[in-house]
Parts: C-alpha cells; structure tokens; sequence
C-alpha cells in the first residue's frame, strides 16, 4: 500500500466521524443528504460481498466493517433518532436518487470485468459511488449556506478521491501490470464533481469567510 | 497475471 491510498482511505475515515461528530454533537443532521447516505449503505453493501470470499489484509477487513456499520449508522440516525430526524432538510433532498441505482446497474451489466454476480456487483458500486455525492451537493447548492461541518464532510470525501487517483498514478508507474480502468475512469468522473465544491471552499478558507455557494 | 485481479482497494 502506497502513501496515496493510505492518504485516501484516511480522509474517508476522517469525513465519517467529522459527519458522525456533526451528527452526536449538534443532535442535528441540517444539511445533510439521507439520499447520499443511503446510496452509500448501498455501495458499501455492494462492493464488500468479497468479505465472505477474500481475504486480503486485516488492515481491509476492519476498514470494510467499518464503512458498512458507520454508513448504516448515519442512516439509522436520519431516519429512526427522535431528534436528529426532525433536523433532516427533507425539502431540500428531492434529487431521484432510483434513477441513480438503476443506471448504474444498467451500466454494471453493460460494462465489468467479467460476468459474475461478485464482478457485476463490484461494477455496480463504482458507477454508484462515483454518483452517490450528486444529491449532497445539489443540496447544498440549494441551501446555500453551509455549515463548518457539513463543508468539512464534503471537503474531506473529495480529498479521499483526489488522494486515490494520486494512488491510481503511483501504481500505474510502480506496478507492471496495473490496469483498473473502470474504476480510475469512474474514479476521475466522480473526483471531477467535487471540483466545484472545491473552487469555494479555497475562497471561503483564503477570506476566513463562511462558506458560500451561489445559487 | 492472477495477482493483480485482486481488488485491494477499498
């Protein structure tokens, strides 16, 4: 494992529990998008069914888990926590995240590596994942406002994907045979989304400013 | 060959 993917897989980390900690601490959830978390429970889900056949390291075993049960958790939280699903901006969390799901099993039939369930499932939650942000970042661009954590969570996953890509390049040059062009091309699509996000979030942090999109 | 189609990344 090289610098980049640790890099990467850390600022994932660090994006859960600064949205685990916007969660507990503030017993609020304004902000976030249940759309974009569920679609994660779902490329979680998805891409971990390897657990029960392969066995790569304890260091991938713990992240797994790890990522299944906390994304579980924030989806727990919105929709079953007394307090915390009344903070959940419902009417700013329209996007039809279905539509998401079902073109990217469409395209995990269309596009994988080869035809099994585990390869097409594994397809499956790269296309979805590459696209599973879209409902948060079409909410916050509704709302506007951002509030220090929920700008914080978003930074912190578009780390997490610039720092794979990095991870991506490193290997290409490192390893002989390296090729994993579905999930580098779906990897540079979603990284490129965030690339708005990014633009005002240097601004605001260079003015010492409140984050702001504009509508 | 056989190796690299192992997806260890998460």
């Amino acid at each position: 494992m090289n610098i980049f993917r640790f890099a990467g897989d850390m600022t994932h980390l660090i994006s859960i529990v600064v949205l685990l900690l916007k969660i507990y601490a503030t017993k609020s959830c304004s902000g976030i998008s249940l759309k974009t978390q569920e679609l994660y429970v779902i490329v979680f889900l998805a891409r971990y069914l390897d657990l029960f056949t392969d066995f790569i390291s304890v260091y991938n075993t713990v992240m797994k888990l790890v990522f299944i049960g906390s994304s579980l958790a924030i989806v727990w939280c919105m929709r079953m926590h007394r307090a915390v699903k009344r903070t959940y901006d419902k009417e700013l969390d329209t996007f039809r995240h279905y539509f998401l799901v079902l073109g990217s099993f469409v395209l995990a039939l269309l596009l994988h590596e080869k035809f099994t369930f585990q390869e097409i499932f594994w397809a499956f939650s790269i296309y979805l994942e590459a696209v599973a942000i879209l409902p948060q970042l079409v909410m916050l661009q509704r709302s506007g406002n951002v509030d220090n954590l929920t700008g914080q969570y978003v930074f912190f996953l578009g780390a997490y994907r610039a720092f794979y890509i990095l991870n991506w390049i490193y290997r290409f040059f490192t390893e002989p045979h390296f090729s994993r062009w579905i999930a580098c091309l779906s990897g540079l699509v979603q990284t490129a989304f965030y690339a708005d996000f990014f633009y005002y979030y240097f601004i605001s942090w260079k003015n010492n400013a409140k984050l702001q999109l504009p509508a | 060959k056989e190796e690299d189609d192992v997806k260890d990344e998460l």
